[in-house]
């Protein structure tokens, strides 16, 4: 043990397990946690063999999809099916590699059980969680990304033969980005432009099988590829998506709210927001996992600072514990407090989201709006603070946290995607603007508003209070 | 004290969507329809946002903060993060905070002052705040961040797997540098 950093544990003025605790929800959380990432870690197969960073793009996704397909496996034995307990083991036994099956697990699977009737359940899940289907969730365009009605991709309905027909009438409509769509997957969900009797009937998401289910060669019609290496996520082949007369069964259509019938007649949703719930879902989890890429980032600072000395203090006396510059300090603590600002309000969002989610479920949708903008801005404004913390933290290490060894350029290129993915930021940040002026009449009014928003009616001619000892 | 910053935070929110719903109104009385209105407004209204954001986030961490069930010197160290989070989100964005007013001069020097304390109050517990995040070293995967400290020799270690170093002298020295100096 580095004397310093021993030093630094024995001074510490509380104990850190009940932080711990209060951080993974009570100690039988911690101690299953710490149960999973230990089997992961001491499992041999999981054991790497050179550092990912000195592996080439094919290297990476190879060892990246050996890992996961194994660890799903091991999953599915040990019996943990709750997404964090999966999560835990999988980030300990393969923490260097982007999952080049997580759409399939977080989007694929999900969006059937939450817009799939219940055919489409029972004829396609046992088939995805065995792995026999292997699916992405196709919405972002080349040139179409968080404007969803923009989409240009067409599902237009044959009532003859009761099948829609995809196409992807230009370059700019192929889909781009989905994760494990290049090579990985044999089916997806694509979001369409719905043409039915003539009419537009705005974005759908229809069910399409890509590829053989034993060549794993293309389906007719379909041609799919990796879209090159990104700043991060290259363990991924997130690929590209071209579709010339595609034709699917109507029942391929995910019909649980909105419908189409053999005469081609639509049948539209009770409510056009009713589909917003995987998005909400998604965007409630990256607030959590924005503070797990900050908290990191900070471990690795402070560790450091804690090690590293540099420059003597007075003239011949011994160089300084970088962390006890002051200069230090105002980089590293106010990330740390946010790192921690953010898991609990992570924790929070998750937690509304799953009160509102039943009342959704019930189809009592009055509270959607409210945690639909708290979710939107809430993924932005944590998004942007872990990049630009991280960045910090990179600045914070000197020279070595340039290099890889650091870990963190790693986790920069990992989390910074969550700015632009699941929504850019700022289109979130006017989403919320606009959930905000649309209620601003109740505000002004004093009308009954949700207790979130109450003080934003409070006097402004007040002034702050603040004494001295703040 | 948690309570008297929340409060700035919320003011800082209310004013600035006052502003952006202001600015919109204004607008529309000069002749713009609602539509080009809200788009000459987006810059106003995005600040208003990211005000509501921010007040939620120190809304909630001093919430959960002061419902912990833990004992009373994790909540001082957790109480001071709170504080520190939220003085330095006021610093940070001082200008939004003293625009109307709301703080005078000195109250923003008790704050920036408050600031240097917090630092100073959180620094012997700083190791400690990162391990309670419970990472193992695998996951984080970083030399510098090892639990143990030995950052130096993992470095030497970690250098050690560059391809590079597989050979002693690399093919390339012989195809580029040794015909450039030959000539």
């Amino acid at each position: 043990m580095n004397p310093d950093l021993a030093q630094e544990r024995r001074r510490a003025t509380f104990d850190p397990e009940q932080v711990t605790s209060l951080l993974y929800r009570g100690p039988e959380n911690v101690r299953k946690r710490r149960y999973l990432q230990n089997a992961a870690i001491q499992d041999q197969v999981l054991r790497g063999s050179k550092p990912w960073a000195f592996q080439s793009r094919v290297e990476q996704y190879e060892t990246a999809l050996q890992m996961f397909i194994y660890m799903m496996k091991k999953l599915d034995e040990m019996g943990v099916t709750d997404p964090l307990e999966r999560m835990y083991y999988q980030e300990a036994g393969a923490p260097h590699y982007y999952n080049p099956m997580a759409l399939h697990t977080g989007m694929f699977i999900p969006s059937i059980e939450k817009q799939g009737t219940k055919e489409q359940k029972e004829r396609w899940l046992p088939m995805a969680r065995s792995l026999q289907l292997i699916g992405t969730y196709a919405q972002t365009e080349m040139g179409h990304g968080t404007f969803i009605r923009g989409l240009e991709t067409t599902a237009s309905y044959d009532p003859s033969n009761q099948e829609f027909v995809l196409n992807s009438p230009t370059v700019t409509s192929m889909k781009f980005w989905p994760g494990g769509l290049g090579k990985t997957s044999n089916c997806c969900l694509v979001m369409a432009q719905l043409i039915t009797q003539g009419k537009k009937r705005g974005i759908h998401l229809f069910f399409v099988q890509i590829r053989d289910l034993k060549t794993h060669r293309h389906m007719p019609g379909v041609e799919s590829g990796d879209i090159g290496p990104k700043f991060g996520f290259n363990s991924n082949d997130n690929g590209y998506l071209k579709l010339s007369n595609v034709r699917i069964p109507r029942e391929n259509m995910l019909m649980r709210y909105s419908k189409v019938l053999e005469d081609g007649t639509y049948v539209p949703p009770t409510n056009q927001r009713i589909g917003y719930g995987t998005m909400v879902f998604v965007r409630a989890h990256i607030v959590t996992n924005s503070a797990r890429g900050l908290s990191k980032a900070c471990v690795i600072a402070i560790r450091y600072s804690a090690v590293r000395r540099q420059t003597e203090v007075s003239p011949g006396g011994p160089e300084a514990q970088i962390i006890d510059y002051q200069t230090q300090q105002y980089k590293l603590f106010p990330l740390l407090a946010t790192a921690y600002a953010m898991y609990f309000t992570g924790r929070y969002a998750e937690d509304y989201y799953e009160q509102i989610a039943s009342e959704i479920e019930a189809g009592n949708l009055e509270s959607l709006n409210q945690l639909h903008a708290v979710c939107a801005g809430l993924k932005a404004f944590s998004t942007w603070a872990c990049t630009a913390g991280i960045e910090t933290c990179r600045l914070c290490c000197g020279g070595h946290g340039y290099s890889h060894a650091s870990g963190i350029p790693k986790l920069y290129t990992y989390y910074t995607p969550g700015c632009t993915y699941e929504g850019e930021n700022n289109v979130m940040m006017l989403q919320v603007a606009r959930f905000l002026m649309k209620i601003y009449p109740d505000i002004k009014r004093g009308g009954p508003i949700h207790e979130f928003v109450q003080y934003l009616g409070a006097d402004l001619t007040q002034k702050s209070c603040m004494t001295e000892e703040v | 004290a948690l309570g008297c910053l929340l409060k700035a935070f919320q003011h800082r929110a209310a004013r600035l969507l006052s502003d952006a719903a202001a600015r919109i109104e204004n607008l529309v009385r000069s002749g713009k329809s609602r539509q080009e209105a809200w788009d000459a407004s987006t810059v106003a209204l995005t600040w208003a946002a990211k005000a509501y954001c921010h007040t939620f986030v120190v809304r909630t961490f001093s919430q959960i903060v002061s419902d912990a069930a833990v004992d009373k010197s994790t909540k001082d160290v957790l109480t001071a993060l709170c504080k520190l989070y939220a003085i330095d989100g006021i610093i940070e964005n001082l200008g939004e905070f003293i625009e109307d007013g709301f703080f005078s001069p000195h109250q923003v020097s008790f704050l920036k002052n408050k600031l240097a304390d917090l630092l100073a109050e959180i620094r012997p517990n700083a190791v400690a705040l990162v391990d309670a995040f419970d990472y193992p070293d695998k996951t984080l995967d970083s030399c510098l961040g090892r639990y143990d400290g030995q950052v130096y020799p993992a470095l030497y270690e970690y250098a050690k797997n560059s391809p590079f170093n597989e050979q002693e002298v690399l093919d390339s020295y012989h195809k580029f540098i040794k015909p450039a100096q030959t000539e």
